[in-house]
């Protein structure tokens, strides 16, 4: 573990009286390391390891008995204080419904989130209806209908010969006519570089104005997580991300990656194939996790 | 990196900035570095072009080592297997397009019984390359359906079969334990030579994916790999790790998602590609 390798490096130092800035930097290395192995992105690490470094050569480090205590303190310290604070709130509007808009890269679990979601919020009392704006993958529709059935959540759908424009206008007018006081919106998977798909995301988005604009990252994604997630801000202002597949074993250092380039909260974590596993976002769980 | 830069440190960590940037992993990235300093002090080496020219060329060896060439003899299983949302079953709907190209007779199998509208989707593609479909019901013994997927495929002369399974995390013990389970059905009930299994990877998965290929490989002996989404703007550095310590080739990759976006692998395009 990192605090592992922390710990033997100062141990070797410690011999040789006072800690010296090559000492940390020698330390940092590890940090880099560590950080890099856990998909945090190359330019964030280095910012990251400037910022440590600069706080470690403090004179609390330096004339401590117990170097590597307060080197990892700071990494984490820093870690957690980066991830953002604990609240995950979903912005109602207060005039209802209040829409929230599902984006992101193909497969990165935006459909199966967009359920998770609408169950989430109707436990918490809210009358969520899902929207069918994916007209273009292979029974996309006929999925998100399962999902709404599975969780007694009405689908509002005009097939896939209609344009996501259209159905998203529908939908909000649908949900006002019937008091549903929360509109989820699922969106196709695209490629952030592909313009006309990314303009029609922004042409959703000026004709709906949703209250939340929700980011739908795998938290297993390496280097490129980055340009994803600043094209996606960059297009559309994004209100926040969510994070799924963290019941796997990826260390996810995507989160910190993502939240350093675009500044949005990651408001929920989602942590299982079932409809019921996602949960509010724990900042240091998040960088403990990372750290490995 | 233009002519008459000369060859410094600054030079190799811009070159290792490339490669992690990429997703090739540190440690990885160190040892690709190393070798190609070691070959360039052999070969006294004094221009940056040519520093970068060998990096590219250890990277094409590692691709290229062991290379064996993937023959589909007929009949044949392709078991495409991965975690969720890589591109399973869109990479069987091109697959299917290519070997119905190549005058073969193609058998899908949705051995996919777990999500929601899974049988469904694979239908579609089923349909858009006019071959037949081999499905239970939702819910139903995953393994069971390859059984009947093999059955139908040896009485209809099938000479391809693309069984498509679950999106499953190789962390999760029991969802490992039913591909196990198919894996078995398949090489009892099918010669064992003519099974590959493909393991379907994200380009944009991080070091993560070299754990799933491990487990995965242990699991069901995976035989290649599939990189798909390479028309994002994600390298895939990961296969290189794969390759280096694994040993699994990649055998296609997946540039869009249409029928037609599936290319053979091309590891001189690939090592081009890494470093634009
Ligand atoms: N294990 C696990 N699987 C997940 C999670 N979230 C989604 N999945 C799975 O990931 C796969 C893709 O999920 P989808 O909801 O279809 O993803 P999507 O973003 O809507 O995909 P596209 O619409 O094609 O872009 C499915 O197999 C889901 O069951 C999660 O938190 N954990
Ligand atoms: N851009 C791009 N998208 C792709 C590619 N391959 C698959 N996709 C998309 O990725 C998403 C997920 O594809 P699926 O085929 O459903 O993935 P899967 O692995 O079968 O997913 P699960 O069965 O849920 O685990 C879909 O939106 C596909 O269109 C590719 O090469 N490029
Ligand atoms: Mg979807
Ligand atoms: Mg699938």
């Amino acid at each position: 573990s990192l605090t592992g390798k922390l710990q033997d490096i100062f141990k070797k130092l410690r011999g040789k009286g006072k800690l010296s800035e090559k000492d940390v930097k020698e330390a940092m290395k590890e940090v880099k390391i560590a950080l890099l192995e856990a998909d945090v992105n190359f330019k964030v690490v280095k910012e990251f390891i400037n910022t440590v470094t600069e706080k470690s050569l403090g004179q609390e480090v330096m004339e401590s008995l117990t170097p590597a205590q307060h080197v990892i303190k700071i990494v984490n310290d820093e870690l957690t204080a980066l991830m953002g604070s604990k609240e995950s709130k979903i912005n109602f509007s207060d005039k209802p419904p209040t829409i929230i808009m599902m984006v992101g890269l193909q497969g990165s679990g935006k459909t199966t989130t967009s359920g998770k979601l609408a169950n989430y919020l109707k436990s918490k009392g809210k009358n969520p209806i899902l929207v069918a704006c994916d007209v273009y993958r292979p029974a996309a529709i006929k999925q998100l209908q399962v999902v709404g059935s599975s969780i007694n959540v009405p689908v509002f759908s005009m097939g896939d010969k209609t344009t996501p424009v259209d159905i998203a206008k529908g939908a909000v007018d649908f949900a006002k006519n019937n008091n549903y006081n929360v509109v989820i919106i699922d969106t196709a998977g695209r490629l952030h570089i592909d313009e006309e798909l990314m303009d029609e995301l922004k042409n959703i988005k000026d004709a709906v104005n949703p209250n939340e604009i929700l980011l739908v990252v795998d938290a297993m994604t390496g280097q490129d997580v980055v340009n994803v997630a600043e094209s996606f801000n960059e297009k559309l202002d994004i209100d926040g991300v969510i994070l799924t597949k963290l019941d796997g074993d990826t260390r996810g250092g995507a989160a910190l990656s993502v939240k350093a380039v675009t500044h949005k909260p990651i408001k929920f974590i989602a942590s299982g194939e079932k409809l019921t596993d996602i949960e509010v976002f724990h900042p240091d769980r998040m960088a403990s996790r990372i750290l490995g | 990196l233009s002519l008459g830069r000369k060859i410094d440190d600054e030079l190799f960590e811009e070159l290792e900035e490339i490669l992690i940037l990429a997703d090739v992993g540190v440690v990885t990235t160190e040892k690709i570095i190393e070798n190609m300093k070691i070959k360039a002090k052999e070969q006294k080496i004094k221009e940056a072009d040519k520093i970068k020219d060998l990096l590219a060329e250890e990277i094409y060896n590692i691709m290229e080592v062991n290379e064996r060439p993937f023959n589909i003899t007929s009949p044949t299983l392709i078991l495409i297997v991965g975690v969720n949302g890589v591109g399973k079953t869109t990479t069987i709907g091109k697959l299917a397009n290519k070997y119905k190209n190549e005058g073969k007779k193609v058998l899908l199998v949705a051995a996919d019984t777990f999500r929601a509208a899974a049988i469904d989707q694979l239908e579609v593609w089923a349909g858009r390359n006019n071959c037949e479909i081999i499905k239970h019901e939702e819910g139903s013994d995953p393994a069971s359906v390859v059984f009947d997927g093999i059955k139908a495929a040896k009485a209809r002369g099938a000479d391809i079969i693309l069984c498509d399974t679950a999106g499953r995390l190789h962390n999760k013990k029991n969802l490992m334990e039913e591909l196990k389970k198919i894996y078995r059905v398949a090489q009892r009930e099918f010669d064992n030579a003519n099974i590959e299994t493909l393991l379907v990877l994200d380009a944009t998965t991080g070091q993560n994916a070299v754990q799933q290929a491990k487990i995965f490989k242990e699991a069901v002996n995976v035989t290649g790999i599939i990189l798909t989404k390479l028309d994002g703007t994600a390298k895939g550095g990961i296969v290189i790790s794969i390759k280096s310590e694994l040993d699994i080739p990649v055998r296609f990759i997946g540039v869009g998602e249409g029928i037609d976006d599936l290319q053979e692998f091309d590891s001189e395009k690939f090592v081009r590609a890494l470093f634009e």
